[in-house]
């Protein structure tokens, strides 16, 4: 009997290992082995495979969170899509995979290169469009992203867009300014249209570390968040600070970046991500 | 934060009189998951513990009256030691032009760091030129143009679609206009892509760069000793920087990074302006580390 003990103790000390490598941080981790210690002492018998399989399924309920309410209402209004997002985590990148897809679903999406700040941000958004087929709304380099904002939304309603498609520029989280400016521009899109921003996707690098969680709180405060794309998840990265995201504030992954390609945008899809965690 | 955790246990412990070994393991769990909280990689924290047990237990600090700050200097000087050693300048050739490469993950900061690496130089009285190999990311060749003009630089780019040919031609600029270091950036890669790393080190290979410096985001969790390892056993790195520091990540990629490759982190990147590259000092990611 101590020799099963033994092997339990092993066992998820071996499960509390691949969580935290996998990034899904000490609390969370915890927070499911400590379910799973309750679920041995309720069934002293469970074997290796069964704590595993005990385990991939806490972390599907964790992931479940936010995903009813993705099934959207078709509506008439100008659906106005908002990217946010730590520096360099893939948004432009993301917001041209996005607008092929639109493109492909036969839906007419307009762009908006609200990145007045950095080097070539206007450019290398611009190439994309020109790539996909779609059209790009831009200001001066240096000009206030808002008026860019505002720009965009009147080009896109006079244009009979069904989708505008908002890149910002990567900013820390901790930067008070740069977070106002953020809920300034989603400020300025709900005035002009009700109800939008209708979805505002923060883009993390699926290597990014506990500091994920703070960048999902700071955004939700200022710029709200709807759903996250996990970017950069063909590397070895696993991306496990989603799921910490998913258990604090129940925000839902909603697509996977898996390279630089314009189809490499993927739907989130819970049982192959937790199935990619343990492999 | 870990004087406070340690604190706490410390306490607790007191209610025991005299302490067996067992009980250090109990200031250790918690020193445990600071660094992993801190996000410092699983195996290197495993390999940390082990040492702070052995020094703490050599120490006696079951017996001190002051067994928090004892651990605490312990874990200290143990974590600075890990990241300090060597000196870390900039490795130049007595040969000019001097070549720097720069690599990475996709969007580290490759980019917006040979702007700052660049000015950096300049000021040390260097005649730098800026490189772009990046062929493959879009507008790549105009950021790095728009870098070199936003940090006063000169910046060489044609449009030659092979990196090794960009650089060949570089390095006959610099020796024809009296450059003497060549700031070469590169496309961001991933580790796992065997065909851009072979190109990556084919490239070093053929202009024997002094420095290959790996740009890494401060905020990387676990995975930095993946990539940190592939990059470092691929290229042979001479040094590290650390970008985006002025955030909140508490940085123990840091300690992940020095512990797997053991070279030296250079730099740190602390904003996006080409005046916000520091040099590194373990002390200070140490407070950052421990929180
Ligand atoms: N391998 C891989 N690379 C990606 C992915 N998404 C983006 N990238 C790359 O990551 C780098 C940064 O992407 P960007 O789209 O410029 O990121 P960003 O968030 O807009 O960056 P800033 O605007 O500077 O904050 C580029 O080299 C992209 O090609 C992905 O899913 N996989
Ligand atoms: N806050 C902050 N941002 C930084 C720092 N270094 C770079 N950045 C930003 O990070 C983003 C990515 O920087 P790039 O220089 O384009 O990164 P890269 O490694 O060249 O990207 P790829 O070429 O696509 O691999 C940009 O928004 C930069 O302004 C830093 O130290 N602090
Ligand atoms: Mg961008
Ligand atoms: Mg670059």
């Amino acid at each position: 009997f101590k020799g099963k003990r033994a092997f339990q103790e092993a066992a998820l000390e071996q499960l509390e290992e691949i969580l935290i490598e996998a990034d899904v941080g000490v609390a969370t981790t915890r927070e499911i082995i400590d379910s799973l210690q309750e679920k041995i002492n309720k069934e002293p018998s469970l074997s290796g495979s069964a704590l595993k399989e005990h385990v991939k399924d806490h972390i599907l309920s964790l992931l479940q969170v936010g995903r009813e309410a993705a099934t959207q209402l078709p509506s008439d209004a100008l659906q106005v899509v908002l990217v946010v997002g730590v520096n360099g985590s893939g948004k432009t990148t993301t917001i041209a995979k996005m607008a092929y897809q639109l493109k492909e679903e036969g839906k007419k999406a307009l762009l908006c290169a609200a990145d007045t700040f950095r080097a070539a941000a206007i450019e290398q958004l611009e190439i994309w469009a020109e790539r996909v087929g779609v059209g790009v709304v831009k200001g001066k380099s240096g000009s206030d992203p808002a008026a860019v904002v505002f720009d965009a939304i009147r080009a896109a309603i006079a244009r009979g867009m069904d989708f505008l498609i908002i890149d910002t520029a990567g900013r820390l989280h901790t930067k008070r300014n740069l977070m106002n400016e953020l809920e300034k521009i989603r400020r300025i899109i709900g005035r002009e249209v009700t109800g939008a921003p209708q979805e505002v996707l923060l883009v993390l690098d699926a290597m990014t570390g506990q500091n994920g969680i703070s960048q999902a709180e700071e955004f939700l405060k200022f710029s709200g968040v709807t759903g996250v794309v996990l970017a950069k998840l063909d590397g070895t990265a696993k991306g496990g600070v989603a799921v910490a995201i998913a258990r604090s504030f129940g925000l839902p992954i909603k697509y996977v970046g898996v390279g630089e390609g314009l189809d490499d945008l993927l739907e989130f899809s819970p049982p192959e991500f937790v199935e990619a965690l343990f492999s | 934060r870990l004087t406070e955790r340690l604190e706490q246990v410390f306490k607790r412990l007191r209610g025991y009189g005299k302490l067996k070994e067992h009980h250090i393991d109990e200031a250790l769990r918690q020193i445990r998951v600071v660094l992993l909280e801190a996000d410092v990689n699983f195996k290197v924290v495993k390999e940390f513990i082990a040492k702070v047990k052995e020094k703490s237990l050599g120490e006696r600090v079951l017996e001190s009256f002051t067994p928090t700050q004892q651990v605490v200097k312990i874990v200290r000087d143990e974590l600075i030691e890990l990241l300090g050693g060597e000196k870390s300048d900039l490795i130049f050739s007595s040969k000019a032009p001097s070549i720097l490469m720069l690599v990475g993950l996709q969007g580290s900061g490759k980019t917006t760091t040979a702007g700052k690496l660049g000015k950096w130089l300049r000021k040390r009285n260097h005649s730098p030129l800026l490189v772009s190999t990046d062929v493959h990311r879009p507008a790549a060749q105009e950021q790095l143009k728009v870098v070199a003009e936003e940090s006063g630089l000169p910046v060489f780019s044609d449009n030659s679609s092979s990196p090794l040919k960009v650089c060949f031609n570089s390095v006959k600029i610099a020796k024809r206009e009296g450059y003497d270091v060549v700031v070469v950036d590169t496309a961001g890669r991933m580790h796992v892509n065997k065909e851009l790393m072979d190109e990556l080190s084919i490239l070093k290979k053929e202009i024997q760069p002094t420095e290959v410096l790996f740009v890494a985001d401060a905020m990387t969790g676990q995975d930095a000793v993946r990539s940190a390892k592939v990059f470092n056993e691929s290229l042979d790195l001479t040094g590290i920087i650390l970008t985006k520091l002025d955030g909140d990540a508490r940085g123990g990629a840091a300690l992940s990074i020095k512990s797997v490759t053991e070279k030296p982190i250079k730099f740190i990147g602390v904003g996006e302006r080409y005046d916000d590259l520091e040099p590194f000092y373990p002390e200070r990611i140490v407070s950052r580390i421990l929180g």
